[in-house]
């Protein structure tokens, strides 16, 4: 494996993201890109990460692998590149560790770093494709202040779309709250839509702890696409750059 | 109080 990528930024953001959520990981890499699905230990959350190939320049990757990583290990080295460093990520076709190297486009100053890898057995659920009731896009910091105001007030919110709206609502010991998106476009500043694609209406129930942790991804990408259906779990999603994505899924609260 | 359901219900093992 040999993948350039032009800003170490992005990696760090996304693992800076993950890392609270899921603590080991494999990551596969393939002539696709780099792809990586891993669950909570709670079995409730699930990240599925894919950095296609065309993100990276070059890319190069003959042979299947999974890298192993402790994703604070893997942290703890990205915190010595600089955001605006390029980093190349470099493994062998039997991997014992994986190569980082850090260079300054605007000095000669070039890190090399290696962490060492680890055999993973993960599991790897098949989520199916699935045709969503509603799916609503909306600016990333909208839905990550809404979730942070809920929290106060609450463990849980009920996300209901209808043809009026979008409600998160939540209820708790010193009262309730909600708060209501209608779809909005702004011309001159679209970063600021709000887009409700409605095939019919659906209520669900989520932990709000697992959303705001999401979240921490709100610095990767404008706006966050949530998806739903009656009693699926909910896809919250931000989009990078060249098709690659960062998905988060959450299993609802059920039943009474 | 509803329940937290698990992925484990919707997604299949492969």
């Amino acid at each position: 494996l040999e993948a350039r990528l032009e800003q170490a930024n992005l990696l760090k953001k996304v693992v800076d993201a993950i890392k609270d959520l899921v603590q080991d990981c494999n990551f596969d890499c393939n002539d696709s890109g780099i792809a990586l699905q891993a669950m909570d230990n709670s079995h409730v959350a699930l990240v599925s990460m894919m950095l296609k190939a065309e993100s990276f320049s070059p890319f190069r990757c003959d042979r299947n692998i999974a890298l192993g990583i402790n994703l604070s290990s893997l942290m703890k080295v990205l915190r010595c590149a600089q955001n605006e460093d390029i980093l190349t990520l470099k493994a062998d076709d039997a991997p014992d560790v994986v190569n980082l190297v850090f260079e300054s486009s605007e000095s000669d100053r070039l890190s090399e770093y290696d962490i060492k890898l680890m055999d993973i057995d993960q599991e790897h659920l098949g989520i199916p494709e699935t045709e969503y009731s509603a799916t609503i896009s909306m600016p990333a910091a909208e839905f990550q202040r809404i979730c942070r105001d809920l929290i106060a007030l609450s463990e849980s919110v009920a996300i209901e779309a209808t043809k009026e709206g979008v409600k998160f609502s939540c209820s708790g010991d010193i009262g309730n709250g909600a708060v209501t998106l209608r779809s909005h476009t702004n011309v001159e500043k679209p970063e600021l839509n709000v887009d409700i694609a409605l095939s019919e209406p659906v209520a669900l129930t989520f932990s709000l702890k697992y959303l705001v942790n999401f979240c921490k991804a709100s610095g990767l990408s404008g706006t966050v696409k949530l998806c739903l259906s009656s009693e699926v779990p909910l896809l919250v999603e931000y989009t990078l750059a060249s098709n690659s994505y960062l998905r988060f899924y959450l299993a609802p609260k059920i039943g009474d | 109080p509803p329940k937290q359901a698990t992925l484990g219900k919707f997604f299949g093992t492969p």
